[in-house]
């Protein structure tokens, strides 16, 4: 995993995600500011306009930027759902999504026409090909606006189109809690929890906790937000068999534990 | 290094969804095998 | 930063030039993918170069060193690799040896057995995307038909792998195939790096099973259940598989351990077909000659 490019460019402190998009707000706002004083000194315009424009042209804040941008992502659920893209196709469509609005403000690219580019981008790099022109025909908007950021998008992603999904680790978990709580689970319960779990992903990955937490951090989160009791006893168990083994590469339950729970809260 | 990071014990899962596709005859010709399914989503987990 | 120097190439969708990097004088290649052709945009198989490019980091994987837009095309600077295996194969006056080839056979294991435990089948693994640094380090290429081993429902597409290298099971149009498929040609390149001629060239798809079958033998339920279930089964030619006696003439200079590792790779079943694992733990690396070392291979 700390191979892969989602950790190595993806992956940040809340902290550093926040200075992020003040930075990415910061370097729109100052674009709007060059333009808006050429644009005063290009005309005379009289004190009251003057004061019109000063007072209209207020950029937006990083809030309102996260709100535009959430609204939208929402919206790239909503119509990768709708073309009955698979679970991992919607989500990698919301994660580019997301990813081109951390590098990029709306104030200098309309969010509304990202929002196919990414869902079509996200189509191919899932090896799930939709030509342009049937992908037009079943989302609105023509071809022309669907390639026009297809290149700005890939480049904001910093190429990075592998995403690990917190989908194969709630598959993964399914099969290990069997095994170490061998016998003391009830498989039709399993089931319910994994379909209620896989959901419950679908809504996580719509908040930062991806950049936060690893994909196994936020299902265990989720899982443990399903069921704690089976979650701790699954985890105790599997962490005290390893107790033993004291070597530098046991993964320490108690830092674990505050991690899962620290996810579970941000989830929450 | 080609050792293992966990134990992978097919007869534990009981995975309803991949047994029957076990079975399928176009999985079962293709060399279709649920220990590599098991071995990627269980990576993908304790990754 | 970056120079194109020469034009050293040109594909369907991309035109390689050689050049350097600026601020080391490392010698690179730059593959400026076009981009104006395409009436869906971005190439896909620019997709899948870079796609699994950025996340594999191997010895005996190409390294991409750099991506970048420069005029509405997209580059990727890649390392400068000179030259690749089926220039050797092809070139009569290069001379190789038993050990040389046990240690290009290393090397691509190594690299294909990294894609595979990272979940990538490379599907288009032939002598010449197996490229050769300047010291001899053998390193996998071209992941323009690459892709992630799929979800388990998921249906492939059986038409990848340059055909004289295709598995069986593609050539009777599986649709859930496995990282077994590059393993078959990796088996179909060790032939060839021992007879210095294709091992299995079909003229067309037809002619690729007739001749994939003549040599190692028609498959049947019993080594392989199901396999009559596939539609083109039944209009095959069923020859018998070969004997370890007739392997031995094919194939004079191999030893034992060389001609079970063979067949472990051309295992028609792909169920029981050797994985990269078994490849590399397999006798034929342990018993002498020992690889070469890749610097000292002519």
């Amino acid at each position: 995993y700390r191979h892969s490019s989602q950790y190595r460019f993806w992956s940040f402190s809340k902290e550093r995600l926040r200075e992020k998009r003040v930075n990415t707000n910061k370097i729109a706002a100052d674009t709007i500011y060059k333009n808006i004083l050429d644009f005063k000194n290009q005309q005379d315009l009289t004190q009251e306009q003057l004061d019109v424009l000063d007072a209209r042209t207020q950029p937006l804040s990083v809030d309102d930027e996260l709100k535009l941008i959430n609204f939208y992502a929402k919206k790239v659920q909503v119509i990768s759902q709708h073309l009955n893209l698979p679970t991992e196709i919607i989500a990698t469509s919301i994660s580019f999504f997301k990813k081109f609005f951390l590098e990029n403000s709306v104030m200098q690219y309309d969010p509304k026409s990202l929002v196919h580019t990414t869902i079509f981008l996200a189509c191919k790099a899932e090896n799930y090909f939709i030509s342009v022109d049937s992908f037009a025909k079943k989302a609105k908007p023509n071809r022309e606006a669907i390639l026009k950021y297809e290149f700005k998008l890939l480049e904001s992603l910093k190429f990075s189109l592998l995403i690990h999904h917190p989908y194969k680790p709630l598959h993964g978990f399914f099969l290990d809690i069997q095994n170490v709580l061998h016998g003391k689970v009830d498989l039709n319960y399993m089931g319910q929890t994994y379909d209620k779990c896989k959901k419950k992903i679908t809504e996580a990955i719509l908040t930062d906790v991806v950049y936060l937490f690893t994909p196994p951090q936020i299902t265990l989160a989720i899982l443990m937000i399903e069921d704690e009791a089976l979650i701790t006893k699954y985890l105790e168990l599997k962490f005290s068999v390893n107790s033993e083994k004291k070597n530098n590469d046991t993964i320490s339950f108690s830092t674990l534990l505050t991690i899962i729970n620290d996810c579970k809260s941000f989830i929450q | 290094n080609t050792i293992p990071r966990f134990k992978l014990d097919e007869k534990l899962y009981s995975d309803p969804f991949i047994k029957d596709l076990e079975n399928r005859k176009e999985f079962v010709a293709s060399g279709f095998r649920t220990d590599y399914v098991y071995e990627r989503v269980l990576t993908e987990a304790f990754m | 930063e970056y120079t194109k120097e020469k034009k050293v190439g040109e594909g369907t969708y991309a035109v390689v030039y050689l050049g350097t990097k600026q601020s080391t004088g490392r010698q690179i290649a730059v593959k400026e993918i076009k981009t104006s052709e395409f009436k869906d945009g971005l190439d896909m198989s620019a997709i899948r170069e870079v796609k699994y490019l950025q996340e594999i980091q191997h010895d005996n994987v190409i390294e991409l060193v750099d991506i970048f837009m420069a005029y509405d095309n997209l580059n990727l600077v890649l390392e400068f690799l000179p030259s690749d295996l089926e220039v050797i194969i092809k070139d009569r006056s290069i001379l190789f040896t038993p050990a040389d080839i046990k240690s290009w056979m290393l090397m691509t294991l190594r690299g294909v057995h990294h894609c595979h435990r990272n979940f990538i089948l490379h599907r288009d693994l032939k002598p010449n995307n197996l490229l050769l640094s300047p010291d001899g380090v053998i390193k996998v290429a071209d992941f323009g038909l690459a892709r992630a081993v799929p979800s388990p429902h998921e249906m492939l597409t059986s038409n990848v792998v340059t055909r004289w290298y295709r598995a069986p099971e593609l050539l009777f149009g599986a649709k859930h195939y496995t990282s077994a498929i590059d393993i078959w040609s990796v088996g179909v390149i060790f032939a060839e790096l021992m007879l210095r001629i294709p091992y299995l060239p079909g003229q067309n798809d037809i002619d690729q099973m007739e001749v994939t079958f003549r040599a190692l033998g028609t498959p049947t339920d019993k080594e392989w259940p199901e396999v009559s279930s596939f539609g083109s089964y039944n209009k095959l030619q069923i020859y018998p598989p070969p004997s370890i006696d007739e392997l031995r003439k094919r194939f004079i200079a191999a030893s034992e351990n060389a001609l079970n590792f063979m067949c472990g790779m051309l295992t028609m079943n792909p169920k029981k077909r050797w994985n990269a694992i078994e490849c590399l733990e397999s006798e034929y690396f342990k018993e002498m000659p020992p690889p070469s070392d890749p610097s000292e291979i002519k």
